[in-house]
């Protein structure tokens, strides 16, 4: 860094007079005044005559503000955290203050981009300075000092004022930016704070609520995309040790708010969660896919009989912001698909299939699931148009003797039960609430239970009895499973 | 049928990290404006006690069945916060006016002698924050333009 | 396996929204009327 001499010293005194200014009784709640004052000085002392000074400056304050934190935190003779705390938000706080009265004043009243530019180098400051932290202090690293600046500068830059109303926006981004490039898989010994951070309640409030058509619902995507691929190796085995549980539970609280308050960003972004989140974790994909838009009626599942196909909903298709064809590769292998959709050629392409899908003999990591999930979608779309363009829809007759479902019958078959039950994982993603996708997939899942030549394909698809489930030589295998089915149907039925 | 993959030594890291975080994990206070008197520090108490906040408690009504001097705690030790603007909107339906210039609630002891466009004269009783509690004011000019 | 979804501390049936009073990922309990910042009148800020 080779900071020009005596800088430090001076960023240090200069942060000792604002800290004591922010902080003193007189100046009560409204430090603008306090603050003009001090500008003046951080230019008598030169801090504000190039670009790279300013840089010095707020990452040499962030440096001494978190030391101050970590020498508190670590002072052994006062082992009291709620009298120890309050003492570094008012080093952390006053920072803050001060960078959101700099990044309000910077340029003139109405110029944004001045204050943009100001507010993403002190962020991207403030990251590199925990990740440099994160990475040197390892196991000894300390949240607090991050979440602590990140947050209340968040809720100062989000206070109802004019001048902030309109850069809103360009805050939620630089704050996306900055969180994603915070994720879990970068700074793991900061997740816990992340997690705190991406779903405070102003935050949310902010990105999925209050900023007009839905503009910052992809950031906040992409933020729950790092956080469930972070998560999925460890959930992938069950057996979760503590930490990842928290992790977990705070996941599923997360989730829930958003399932209440926000169905429809669940609905909008299901198929890329899905596609992060390990098949087996049923419990967090059932969240996501429980999502209903709000203005929908469900059907009661349970009526005896319910007629599915006479639901207006089941002819719309549902709205997905991911584009599936680009996630289809390679690109020859996307061409044989396409080709053999259309035309059922080259023949040698459902024979090739499976190949195309395995990427490792590795049992337990043989497939890429998400060209697996890729491929269920994308042939299914294809499927439901192809019927639709034949003026019928969907049905158990409809969806039959089709190139779509050679693909899907070829699955079924072809794939060892590792690969059948991401294939068959990959469809239940579409089970969800009234539409043409869970119409189509559900009527496939029962042709393909049907055309099941063995047992074992059929166990993997459905208990449900109008198929005579109880009569399969699998059920009675042992008096144990037999057990097991019949308290699992109780509570089904 | 996926049966258990072991972790990579990069996550093996990272779980590391994460554990080490865990026992340092956030404070609620963290995340919170400092309060001076009423931080958002959860403490254990025992499980008979009630655990979760009461049932509709962040409400109006609620509010509105609150004693006069618990409106005045809340209204001055919770300053900023939801539970102050309930607390003023509850004490606003007891008719007690809010002076801005005194920060002080004051309300009608008896009929005003003078009451015209700008202000009104009599009996009053205001609340004394710094003596914490209420007293009687004889012949005082309550000015509207003062009147939140 | 999985966690009990109703002892999460999430008022799941409530008619309001659940954010704003959210007291995050770690907390037991909804964050309470004094926890949740309010822009209330400047003269209501005596201290």
């Amino acid at each position: 860094y080779e900071d020009p001499p005596g800088l430090v010293e001076k960023t240090d005194f200069l942060l000792r007079e604002w800290i004591n200014i922010y902080n003193s009784q007189h100046q009560g709640r409204d430090s603008t005044k306090a603050f003009s004052i001090f500008v003046h000085q951080m230019n008598v002392h030169g801090i504000l005559k190039t670009d790279d000074l300013i840089t010095r400056f707020f990452r040499l304050s962030t440096q001494l503000c978190v030391e101050t934190v970590y020498r508190a935190l670590l002072d052994k003779s006062n082992a009291n955290m709620t009298l120890i705390r309050p003492k570094c938000y008012h080093t952390l706080d006053a920072f803050v203050r001060l960078v959101s009265l700099l990044v309000k004043h910077s340029g003139d009243a109405n110029n944004t981009t001045t204050k943009i530019h100001l507010l993403n180098k002190v962020l991207g400051i403030v990251a590199g300075c925990l990740l440099q932290d994160h990475d040197t202090r390892t196991v000894d690293f300390q949240q607090m000092p991050y979440q602590r600046i990140f947050t209340m500068l968040f809720l100062e830059l989000n206070a109802p004022e004019p001048i902030l109303e309109a850069i809103n926006l360009h805050v939620l981004t630089a704050y996306c930016h900055t969180f994603h490039i915070l994720r879990p898989s970068k700074a793991a010994g900061f997740c816990y704070a992340w997690l705190e951070l991406i779903s405070h309640r102003v935050f949310i409030g902010r990105m999925l609520a209050t900023t007009p058509q839905q503009k910052c619902w992809s950031l906040y995507a992409q933020l729950l995309v790092d956080l469930f691929r972070y998560l999925a190796p460890f959930l992938r085995n069950a057996e979760l040790a503590k930490p990842v549980t928290m992790l977990y539970k705070g996941t599923l609280r997360v989730l829930l708010v958003l399932l209440h308050d926000f169905p429809e960003f669940l609905c909008d972004y299901y198929y890329g969660f899905c596609d992060v989140i390990p098949p087996n974790c049923i419990q967090m994909r059932n969240l996501i896919l429980s999502a209903f838009p709000r203005t929908m009626r469900l059907p009661d599942p349970f009526i005896p009989n319910l007629k599915v196909d006479m639901l207006p909903e089941i002819s719309y298709a549902p709205r997905i912001n991911t584009n599936i064809s680009l996630t289809i590769s390679p690109a020859q292998f996307k061409k044989d698909l396409d080709s053999y959709l259309k035309a059922r050629a080259p023949v040698t392409f459902l024979s090739e299939l499976r190949s195309n899908l395995q990427i490792s003999n590795e049992p337990g990591v043989r497939y890429n699931i998400s060209l697996m999930n890729a491929l269920v979608l994308y042939v299914g779309t294809q499927a439901i148009a192809y019927i639709r363009n034949k003026g019928l829809t969907p049905s158990m007759s409809t969806i039959a003797h089709s190139a779509h479902m050679d693909i899907f019958q070829n699955l079924t078959v072809d794939l060892d039960t590792e690969g059948r039950y991401l294939f068959f994982n990959a469809m239940a993603n579409q089970l969800r609430y009234p539409n043409s996708h869970t119409h189509y997939f559900s009527c496939t899942f029962l042709y393909l239970f049907a055309e099941a030549n063995t047992e074992v394909i059929q166990e993997q698809i459905t208990r449900n009895p109008t198929y005579k489930f109880w009569q399969h030589q699998f059920v009675h295998c042992a008096p144990e499973i037999e057990k097991l089915f019949e308290s699992v149907a109780r509570s089904c039925f | 049928p996926l049966g258990a993959v072991p972790l990579q030594k990069e996550h093996q890291q990272q779980f590391q990290l994460m554990e080490a975080a865990y026992y340092h994990m956030p404070h609620p206070s963290d995340t919170e404006r400092i309060r001076t008197y009423l931080p958002r520090n959860p403490c254990n108490t025992p499980s008979y006690y009630i655990q979760a906040p009461l049932f509709n408690s962040d409400t109006p009504e609620f509010y509105q069945r609150l004693g006069t001097e618990t409106l005045f705690f809340v209204f001055y030790y919770m300053e900023g916060t939801k539970a102050q603007y309930l607390a003023a909107k509850a004490l606003k339906k007891q008719s007690w006016r809010f002076h801005t210039k005194y920060m002080m609630w004051f309300q009608r002891h008896e009929e005003p002698k003078i009451i015209n466009e700008e202000y009104e004269q009599g009996t009053y009783i205001y609340f004394d924050y710094e003596k914490w509690g209420q007293r009687k004011k004889e012949g005082f000019t309550f000015e509207y333009k003062y009147l939140e | 396996l999985g966690q009990d979804l109703t002892a999460l501390g999430l008022n799941l049936n409530s008619p309001e929204n659940l954010y704003p009073s959210f007291g995050g990922p770690w907390a037991d309990h909804p964050c309470r009327p004094q926890d949740v910042d309010f822009h209330v009148p400047p003269e209501y800020l005596i201290n």
